[in-house]
Formats: structure tokens, sequence, C-alpha cells
């Protein structure tokens, strides 16, 4: 999963 | 961004200034475990290393710097300011416990192999084990100052509700964090008791007890 790969979260 | 994601960040935020004024109100780091304090900077620095080569937004960018620089801040009114009301005698958990198990399941769980990637699974499941010598701590004094209760309640509250963001973001967004939410899942575990103890004495206003 490419999305998971994103780390937009604190 | 979602409430649950915003409301989280806003505990987490809490949790730290309700820390930093209690220690400088008091003049005291009494009761707060330097151990669990180290392990929250070592989580920080580990997993926001990609604030110099991954941009999200100004907001993210905010608030990488400052949990980063408050919880250093914190470290130095422990080590320094008010060293000698830290009574290194009753903060005897062994952080190797944590940071060992969470060095091997970085290694085992993880989006890639990349430094980045491995620092950044490293950097959660340590975060889910980083309130233990806290909690340790507490367990061996058997009450606290009800700001450190606060801190350790605000603490909790804000891994707890970021489980519903992941939900939220999964139905919504097909996103999915597997990493992030088992580690919170074990975080959220760690507090229950806490949180049970919490509900039953501080919210009737009584003194936070062991039993």
């Amino acid at each position: 999963n490419t999305d998971s790969k994103a780390h937009d979260e604190l | 961004m979602n409430i649950f994601r915003f409301l989280a960040d806003l505990s987490h935020m809490a949790s730290i200034v309700i820390l930093i004024l209690q220690i400088r109100k008091t003049k005291s780091a009494a009761g707060v475990s330097y151990k669990t304090q180290f392990l929250y900077a070592l989580v920080f620095v580990t997993r926001y290393i990609d604030i110099f080569f991954h941009y999200v937004s100004l907001y993210n960018t905010f608030m990488k710097i400052f949990f980063v620089t408050s919880t250093i801040y914190i470290l130095y009114l422990m080590r320094v300011q008010y060293k000698p009301s830290h009574d290194p005698n009753i903060d005897t958990f062994r952080i190797e416990y944590i940071i060992a198990p969470s060095a091997v399941l970085a290694l085992i769980i993880n989006h890639g192999y990349t430094l980045y990637e491995i620092l950044w699974s490293f950097s959660v499941w340590l975060e889910s084990g980083a309130i233990l010598p806290q909690l340790f701590m507490l367990q061996r004094t058997g009450e606290a100052e009800t700001l450190t209760v606060h801190y350790i309640f605000a603490l909790g509250i804000y891994r707890l509700l970021y489980i519903p963001n992941w939900i939220y973001r999964y139905v919504t967004e097909g996103r999915v964090e597997p990493i992030a939410f088992l580690a919170s899942l074990i975080q959220t575990a760690l507090y229950s008791d806490f949180f049970y103890i919490y509900y039953t004495k501080v919210m009737q206003g009584k003194k936070f007890e062991l039993p």
C-alpha cells in the first residue's frame, strides 16, 4: 500500500 | 484533517504544556519519569527526521518543531534547571526492555527497508511503550500530583483518538496504516488500568492513589 508511506500524521 | 486527529494533536500538545507548567510552577520535577521523557525525545527525533525532506503542511511542520523542542526543553528542565528534585532511585524501569523490542519490531515490520522507514517504524513501536517508566514510577510511589495525572491522561487520550482517525480515514480515503494502528492499540491497552483509576478517583475529585 503506497498510501501508507505518506506519513502525513504526527 | 478530521476532528479526531485534530483533537488528538491538541490533547498531545496540552499534555506537554501541562507538564512544563507543572515543573516550572512547583520548581520541581518530582514524580516525573526522566526515562519516559527521554524516550519521547527519541520518538520525536527518529520520526520527524523527515522535516528536512518531506513537506506536508505548515501545521504539520509547526507541530513537529513544537514536539521536538518542547520535549528537549523538558529534558533540560529535569537534567539542569531542577535536577535536585528528580530522584533517579524511583525511576528504575530498564529502558532497554522498550528500545530493544522496538528496534526488532522496526526491522521486521515496516513500510520498506530504507533508513527513514525503519526509523519511522521504530518511533511508532517505541512510542507505544514509552509511558511504561512513568506508569512504573507511579506504581512504586502509589500516588501522584494532580497535574502529573492530568499529563498522563491527556497523553493517553491523544493516541486513543488516533484510532477513530484511522478508522475514519480508512472509510473516507481508503487509507490504511496498520503499523501505527496496532501500536496505538497496544499503547491504549497499557493505559487501560490508568484510565480506570483516573475515572473512578480523579473524576470524582479524589486524590490519585493506587489501590
